[in-house]
């Protein structure tokens, strides 16, 4: 038996978010420390990780290590039937097929129950072709700062970020380097990944060179993480 | 030119 009880669907939504943006169903692995989920895009281009602590919960429930395989934007539309702050329960049976998922408003005057059938997800799925890539990044750290720029067909564009300055939006930009390193990646993907943006006030890229970039966020106070991964742009 | 590398050349997932 499953069974997890959260104060706020906000997290929830906005990790389902940051997870749809890359994949359409995952198996979420259950265990008595939480909820994780690690899952590749269909081009294996890209990889997120996803852990939400049981302390995300109260109470938090698990009898028995489950897998279930969910149809991410099917949970995306239940989850959006709930209010902000309804409180969610999620509850699994330990052989069944099916997530359970319940909004009670804060007062209980209200109360909407889903069932969501679980799916058998083929972890081998066959790779797409990857035909139709965006642009390119060129990430490059230095001891000065952090430079993105893009090479489009009609026009360029860079950004540049100083080590004790500050970026554009008054953010404070942080660098801990241990040698400069440049790397060209997919802007689509950077776009997929700054769906997790409203989980965290703060993201790290870390990099190294010839080695896939990972863009983390932390969920709230110490409540877990989403981490995605990407694979470089390589000279052959 | 550069090529989209796959994750699979650095690691496989569980």
């Amino acid at each position: 038996m499953f069974e997890a009880r959260m104060s706020d669907t906000t997290v929830m939504k906005r990790l389902m978010d940051a997870i749809t943006t890359l994949i359409d169903d995952g198996s979420f692995d259950i265990s008595s420390k939480g909820i994780s989920l690690q899952a590749m895009d269909s081009s294996h281009v890209a990889l997120v990780a996803m852990c939400l602590r049981n302390e995300a919960f109260d109470p938090f429930r698990c009898d028995r290590n489950l897998s279930l395989g969910i149809q991410c934007k099917q949970m995306g539309k239940i989850l959006k039937c709930s209010a902000n702050n309804d409180v969610m329960t999620l509850k699994a049976e330990d052989d069944g097929d099916v997530l359970n998922m319940v909004f009670e408003s804060p007062n209980g005057d209200r109360m909407s129950e889903f069932a969501m059938k679980l799916t058998d997800i083929d972890i081998e799925q066959s790779c797409r072709d990857l035909s139709n890539f965006g642009e390119s990044v060129t990430i490059c750290v230095t001891k000065d700062g952090l430079k993105f720029s893009v090479k489009g067909d009609s026009s360029n564009a860079s950004m540049k970020f100083s080590q004790n300055g500050a970026g554009d939006d008054g953010n404070d930009v942080s660098i801990d380097l241990n040698d400069p390193c440049t790397l060209t990646f997919a802007v689509k993907y950077l776009n997929h990944f700054t769906k997790a943006a409203p989980l965290s006030e703060r993201v790290t890229l870390s990099l190294s060179n010839d080695t896939p970039l990972v863009v983390e966020y932390k969920i709230g106070d110490g409540l877990g993480h989403i981490r995605y991964y990407l694979a470089p742009k390589m000279e052959e | 030119p550069k090529q989209q590398s796959s994750l699979l050349k650095f690691f496989k997932p569980k």
